[in-house]
């Protein structure tokens, strides 16, 4: 073969009672992103572009989890990581913690390629960044109604399992007066 | 998370992976994704991009175990990922993607479902979410 290309979106508990048009707009979203992709390799372009263009496509599409549709942390944020790797080389670039680069996979790239580091973290990858053109947004580009009721739900769970196990740690004299 | 690896006309073997990580992540938490060997991994036979329960897909060194278990076994890359995928991690735990230097593209998963994606020079093309 001259070329392939492999995609993911992410894995889990997809549940199946989703409705047949959302399914259908995800497989839709899925095929525009493997078409970026095949444009390139079909003409002759690097697996590098390829790979980074898709994922730039996935980042900016809320669906899912990264760049726009990013899940919030437990603060109420975002935190994103990327990895890019050359295999034949390789060569590697990987960031973690960012919160205003738009398409993260870019900034990996960009480390890889510019760096004779592997990896920066937080607040230095930021300042990496800024030694280049990168989109920049604020946290409020990555939110979406979605990922932000799951964050409450999560939030809900959490205090729940709080209590019950704080709970647990109360004597039964203990018990007792928190049900006063 | 979102990912995709490729390989080119020249042999270019390239992985990549993005992500927001996990919802309600405190104290910076870091996955598995920006840790090279584990989430993201690249190597001159196999590019690998998992997703999933992070913190096993780490504990497994996931992509670097495909690459290796391909070279030192030998074994294909469908070997690879069912060695890693069913004798190493559990069930519910991680969807990987991967393509060797040859073009034979991998898309497995332990998971209930994975949005995935797969095209090559030879006019396959896949798009799936469940089995």
């Amino acid at each position: 073969k001259d070329w392939a290309l492999v995609i993911h979106g992410g894995a889990g508990t997809i549940s199946k009672d989703k409705p047949d048009s959302v399914v259908k707009a995800y497989k839709n979203d899925l095929s525009e992103a493997l078409a970026i992709g095949e444009d390139i390799l079909k003409s002759g372009g690097s697996a590098l572009d390829a790979v980074e263009n898709v994922i730039n496509y996935l980042e900016n599409n809320p669906k899912f989890n990264a760049g726009k549709g990013a899940v919030f942390t437990h603060d109420g944020g975002h935190e994103l990581d990327a990895a890019i790797m050359l295999g034949n080389t390789r060569e590697a670039g990987t960031i973690t913690g960012v919160k205003t680069v738009k398409n993260p996979i870019s900034l990996a790239r960009l480390v890889m390629e510019n760096s004779k580091h592997v990896m920066f973290a937080g607040d230095g990858a930021e300042k990496y960044a800024d030694k280049f053109e990168l989109e920049r947004v604020n946290q409020e580009y990555f939110y979406t109604e979605h990922r932000h009721k799951a964050w409450k739900r999560a939030l809900k769970r959490e205090k729940q399992k709080d209590a019950q196990s704080g709970l647990m740690e109360l004597t039964p004299k203990e018990l007792k007066e928190k049900y006063g | 998370t979102v990912g995709a690896v490729a390989v080119d006309k020249e042999g270019q073997i390239v992985a990549g992976t993005s992500t927001g990580g996990m919802t309600n992540k405190k104290f910076g938490r870091v996955g598995d994704v920006p840790i090279i060997g584990s989430g993201t991994y690249a190597s001159d036979v196999v590019a690998v991009s998992m997703t999933g329960w992070g913190e096993k897909i780490m504990r497994a060194v996931s992509g670097h175990t495909v690459s290796a278990y391909m070279k030192h076994k030998p074994a294909s890359l469908e070997e690879a990922g069912s060695y890693l995928l069913e004798d190493l991690l559990n069930k519910g735990e991680a969807g990987m993607i991967a393509v060797d230097k040859d073009g034979n593209t991998y898309m497995g998963m332990n998971t209930l479902g994975m949005f995935r994606g797969a095209a090559d020079s030879e006019g396959n093309r896949e798009v799936a979410i469940w089995e």
